[in-house]
This record gives structure tokens, C-alpha cells and sequence, in this order.
């Protein structure tokens, strides 16, 4: 087991550099929700306005939804799925199995989000973290305020990657893959994604 | 909980993207397990900015199998990081069902064996417990037994590195190999990577899983995970 335990996974797995995709910029700050000060709210937007954004989501199975995915789940639905501009995430408070004041918190986000973004029903919530304690949206929020105010969005590596650990919850390391492709008539586009998850893992999403 | 989100530049008309997403998702991030645990909040999104000044793509595009695969292949390194992840684990471990009679089938056997805790402890203990293996396949909730014969069923692990003997057989055609080599087994499984295979022998369909062992480790960072 010692020789299994020695590897970095973090040296491993995360890259040092990356292309991302055209009209996107992400944000993250240390909101303050995380008791160790680690970031823990990010915000990706679409900054690309020449058509308008196609969004779609599958989402767990479990008969227990937490409120971000109802209310993003009904977004999307009232949507049509077009014209989602931005996602916002939070971790180390799920907002999940809060009942009723869990759904407003969420609406409270990106209702937020929108304001900044000067749009609305635009912004898709997702939260991770402990089960069973309400959102600390006076945190999250002067968060989402530093990052507009301040103007921390970028669209360089070191902003995709600190997006991404700002996700992470028990994660030893961030989960960042990005690819560029080309199509038959030669354009060429590109595939970014991040992701977290380390425990609790076995979904079944529809 | 898994979250996760993919973005592209690439204009697709927002009924593709759902049906891109759900086949992509479907081979991915809902065939993987680290602790058989399905959350509250799992999320995938993902969005398409139309960036890329091409026309949309649609469900009757030209391109749109190729987009369709190439998110699909992207989604499966994104799905597997998690699994590498695994809080503590030591091992990526593939497995893969074939010849079954159906791809339901395939899928729930190979979930089966990717969720047994004895498995997965077996992995981290680099024990060569084909036994385990073998009821987790016999315990898995299919609807009926038409993908199973216990006269054809072949169980092997599989090197990952290139070293020899690739295929290590732990039962051949529902006998098992009591005279193993247990040399090879521990240079195996002494292995980060490697691959369960179970070849059910009724049909031409087959599934893959990706799962990890169960460390110490795993019980101390979920022993206090509230508090």
C-alpha cells in the first residue's frame, strides 16, 4: 500500500495550462463559508452575445432534491433551454434537505447574479457541501458582490483552475479538462469542463 | 456529490445539447462509483455559447454524431478524475462486461461489482478474491437471468502497463481457477490501473464501470465530515 499511497494525484491530474473556450470568463472567491478561508464560490458567465446561449443539465435521481437543483431544473424548463448566461456555485453548504427557505436562498443568488449580469432567469445555481444547514447567503452574496466589483473574472488558465478548486469539497485535487476539436468543415471549437466530487459518488442522473 | 459543467463555443440548437448530454452522461458520469452513494445535489450542466461563428448544430447535422462522441469521450475523462479522486483510494479499476445478452444487463453486473464494498476493500488489500467478484455478479438486480450461464461465464483481471501475462483468469467458463498464480495476481493488483473483466458468453453487448478501492483512509475523511 505505501507504494500506491506515494502518488501526487495533484501532479498527475491537474494540468499546467489549457485552451478554453471562446465568450466565457469565471470568476471565485473565498466567500467565507468554508471555515478553513479556502475559495468557495465561483461564477462562470457568457460574455458572447452574437446568439443566444443553449443550457441543458441532468440532475440526481435521488427522491430528495436539494434546492439549487429544483430551482435550476425549473429555470431550464421555463427556459426552453436557451438563455442561461451564467452558473453560480457554492461550496461547503449544500442548501439541501432546507425546505422552503432553502428554495427562497437559491432564488436570492441568482436573483443576485442576474442583477449584476443585468439580465434575469439567467443564472443557474448548484451547491455542495453538508446536508441540512441553511445557505449563509449574507456571505455568499458580499462573495458574488467582490467578484462583479472587483472584476475578478479572467478567461486564463490560472481563473479556469482556481474556478475549479473553488467547487472542490473533501477533493485532493480540482478537476479541470479542456480540449479543442475540430469540425469537417475545418472550424475548430473547443470543450472545457470542471467538476467535483470525491465521496458520495455513484450518481444516476437524468 | 458530483457537480460538474461543460462549456463550448460551438452553436447547438438546445434540444441536441439535452440529447448530447444525457448519451454523454449516460456512458460517463452515471457509470462511475466510489462509494455507491448518490447525493442530493448531483449536477451536470452545459452550455453552448455559439462563439464559434459556424452553422447551429441540430439533430440532423452532418456533424452532430461527431460532436455528440467527442463530448461523450470528454465527459468520460471528466467522470474518471473523480473516480481517481476517491477520497484516499489507491486504485482506478475498469470494469468491463461483455457478451451479455443485453446492455442492461451489462450495466447493472458491472454497477454490481463496482459498488460491492468486499470488492472494492479486496482491491485496496490487493487480494485476488474472485469469489466476491463472482456474488456480486450473482446478487445483481437484474429483471431475469437470460444474460447469465454459469457455464459460460469468464471472469479475469487485466493488466493495464503492458507487462505479461496481460490476462490473468480467475474462472473459465464458470470453473474456477483454483491453481492461480499468485505471483501474478499481487504484480497485478499491486497496480494503480487495472481492469475487472467478465465475459458473460450470452450475446454481443457490453458495459463499462469505473470504480475504486475503499481505504482507511475513506473512513477518516467521511468519519467527520459535519462536525
Amino acid at each position: 500500500q505505501q507504494a500506491s499511497k506515494s502518488v501526487d494525484k495533484y501532479a498527475l491530474y491537474v494540468p499546467k495550462n489549457g485552451v478554453f473556450p471562446r465568450g466565457f470568463q469565471v470568476g471565485s472567491t473565498a466567500s467565507g463559508v468554508k471555515k478553513n478561508g479556502n475559495l468557495d464560490l465561483g461564477i462562470i458567465r457568457n460574455t458572447n452575445t452574437s446568439r443566444p446561449a443553449a443550457a441543458a443539465a441532468v440532475f440526481t435521481t435521488n427522491k430528495f432534491k436539494a434546492a439549487p437543483v429544483v430551482v435550476s431544473k425549473q429555470i431550464l424548463e421555463d427556459k426552453n433551454g436557451t438563455g442561461i448566461n451564467a452558473i453560480v456555485i457554492n461550496s461547503g453548504c449544500a442548501n439541501s434537505v432546507t425546505g422552503e427557505v432553502g428554495i427562497e436562498d437559491a432564488k436570492k443568488l441568482i436573483s443576485h447574479v442576474d442583477s449584476k449580469l443585468g439580465t434575469s432567469m439567467s443564472t443557474l445555481p448548484m451547491s455542495t457541501g453538508v446536508i441540512g444547514q441553511r445557505l449563509h447567503v449574507n456571505k455568499i452574496s458580499k462573495g458574488i458582490d467582490e467578484i462583479f466589483d472587483n472584476n475578478k473574472f479572467g478567461s486564463d488558465f490560472q481563473s479556469w483552475l482556481d474556478m475549479a478548486k473553488s467547487i472542490c469539497t473533501t477533493d485532493t485535487f480540482p478537476k479541470l479538462v479542456t480540449s479543442r476539436f475540430s469540425l469537417p468543415n475545418g472550424e475548430k471549437y473547443t470543450l472545457t469542463g470542471i467538476a467535483k466530487g470525491a465521496g458520495m459518488i455513484c450518481p444516476n442522473m437524468a | 456529490t458530483l457537480l460538474g459543467f461543460i462549456v463550448t463555443d460551438l452553436p447547438i440548437k438546445s434540444s441536441a445539447l439535452k440529447s448530447i448530454l444525457t448519451h454523454a452522461t449516460n456512458r460517463s458520469f452515471n457509470c462511475i462509483s466510489v462509494d455507491g452513494d448518490m447525493s442530493t445535489n448531483d449536477t451536470i450542466c452545459m452550455i453552448a455559447n455559439g462563439a464559434v461563428e459556424t452553422k447551429e448544430i441540430d439533430e440532423t447535422s452532418q456533424e452532430y454524431v461527431q460532436v455528440q462522441n467527442q463530448v461523450t469521450e470528454f465527459a468520460q475523462q471528466l467522470a474518471q478524475l473523480v473516480v481517481r479522486d476517491g477520497e484516499g483510494s489507491t486504485k482506478f479499476v475498469t470494469v468491463k462486461v461483455q457478451n451479455s445478452l443485453t446492455f442492461e444487463d451489462a450495466k447493472i453486473i458491472a454497477e454490481s461489482i463496482s459498488n460491492s464494498l468486499l470488492v472494492k476493500t479486496a482491491l485496496y488489500g490487493q487480494d485476488a478474491n474472485w469469489g466476491r467478484i463472482l456474488c456480486a455478479i450473482g446478487y445483481a438486480k437484474l429483471d431475469n437471468l437470460k444474460s447469465l450461464n454459469v457455464d459460460k461465464i469468464n471472469v479475469s483481471f487485466i493488466a493495464t502497463d503492458g507487462s505479461e501475462p496481460k490476462e490473468l483468469k480467475l474462472v473459465v467458463n464458470g470453473v474456477p481457477q483454483l491453481e492461480i498464480d499468485e505471483a501474478r495476481a499481487s504484480e497485478i493488483l499491486n497496480l494503480n490501473d487495472l481492469e475487472i473483466s467478465v465475459d458473460l458468453g450470452t450475446g454481443t453487448e457490453e458495459a463499462q464501470f469505473w470504480t475504486c478501492d475503499i481505504s482507511h483512509e475513506y473512513v477518516t475523511i467521511n468519519g467527520d465530515y459535519r462536525t
